[in-house]
C-alpha cells in the first residue's frame, strides 16, 4: 500500500493518440506528464512504413493554456522500419492562448520527410497544478466567501474508500493541497486549493462520510468552466 | 495545523456547510 507514503504525480498510460494508417506508417502514443515542476509530453514514436523517417519536427496549435514546446523534438536518428523510440518533449506554458473545446484538448501537428500529419489530444488538467498551490488559510476564507454561489460546481466520487489522511497525500503529490480539516457530525471535510499555471485559484471542498464509500466535492473557482476538469483529476488521482 | 487564529473560522465554516 502506498498510505503514507510519498507515491508520485498522477502520469496517464499513454495512449494511440495517431494511427499509422491515418499517417503512412508513423503510429504516435503518448501521454502529458508534470514531473519534478516540470510539464512533459512523452512520446512513443513507431516507424510502420517500409521507408526510413527522417527529419522530425512538432508544432502546437494554440490552446487554452498555453501549452508550447519548450524545446525541438529530439529525434537525432533516423527512424527505420519496424523502430521504435521514446521520445521526452519538454512544455512550457507561455504559448498563444485560444480557449478550446474540451478545454483540455490540444491540436497537435509533426512532420517527417514524408509529410506532416495532425491529432488532437486530451490532457489530464492536473499537469497545470503549480507546486505553490497553497493558499493562505486566511485568504482561503475570504476567497470562498467572496466566490458566489453560483460558481460553485458539485461532483459525486463514487466507490472511494480511502480515509482523508491518504486522500491528503495522494492529492498532495498533484499539487492539491488540504489546509483545514474538520470532523463534523461524523463527516470528515477537506478544505483544499491549488493553483492554475495561468493564475487561476481553485477551491475545494471535499466530503467524506465514514459510512458511506462516496465523497462530495464542492469546487468554487472565479473561472467555474474549468471545475468539471478538475473533478475529472481528482476521480483519477483518487482511483489510480 | 499552525495555530494561525483561523481553527475556529474553518470549524465555522464547516459547520454552516453541514448543517445549512
Amino acid at each position: 500500500s502506498n498510505v503514507g507514503m510519498p507515491c508520485g504525480s498522477y502520469v496517464e498510460p499513454k495512449t494511440v493518440w495517431l494511427p499509422a494508417v491515418k499517417a503512412k506508417g508513423l503510429e504516435i502514443s503518448g501521454t502529458v506528464a508534470r514531473r519534478m515542476g516540470t510539464i512533459q509530453m512523452e512520446l512513443t514514436l513507431s516507424n510502420k512504413a517500409m521507408q526510413v523517417m527522417t527529419d522530425f519536427a512538432i508544432q502546437f496549435n494554440r490552446n487554452s493554456f498555453g501549452l508550447a514546446p519548450a524545446a525541438a523534438l529530439q529525434v537525432h536518428t533516423p527512424l527505420s522500419p519496424n523502430q521504435t523510440i521514446d521520445v521526452v518533449l519538454p512544455l512550457s506554458t507561455v504559448g498563444p492562448v485560444m480557449k478550446m473545446e474540451p478545454l483540455n484538448n490540444l491540436q497537435v501537428a509533426v512532420k517527417n520527410n514524408i509529410d506532416v500529419f495532425y491529432f488532437s489530444c486530451i490532457y489530464p488538467i492536473s499537469i497545470l497544478f503549480v507546486e505553490e498551490g497553497r493558499m493562505e488559510r486566511q485568504v482561503f476564507l475570504a476567497t470562498w466567501k467572496d466566490i458566489p454561489n453560483e460558481n460553485e460546481a458539485q461532483f459525486h466520487i463514487k466507490d472511494c474508500r480511502l480515509n482523508s489522511d491518504a486522500v491528503s497525500n495522494k492529492l498532495q503529490n498533484n499539487n492539491i493541497f488540504s489546509i483545514a480539516k474538520r470532523n463534523v457530525d461524523g463527516q470528515e471535510m477537506l478544505y483544499q486549493s491549488m493553483r492554475l499555471t495561468n493564475g487561476i485559484w481553485v477551491l475545494a471542498e471535499l466530503r467524506m462520510q465514514a459510512s458511506s464509500s462516496s465523497y462530495m466535492l464542492s469546487l468554487k473557482c472565479r473561472a467555474p468552466e474549468v471545475s468539471q476538469f478538475v473533478f475529472q483529476s481528482y476521480e483519477a488521482i483518487l482511483k489510480n | 495545523e499552525i495555530d494561525d487564529g483561523l481553527d475556529e473560522a474553518f470549524s465555522r465554516l464547516a459547520e454552516s456547510r453541514s448543517n445549512p
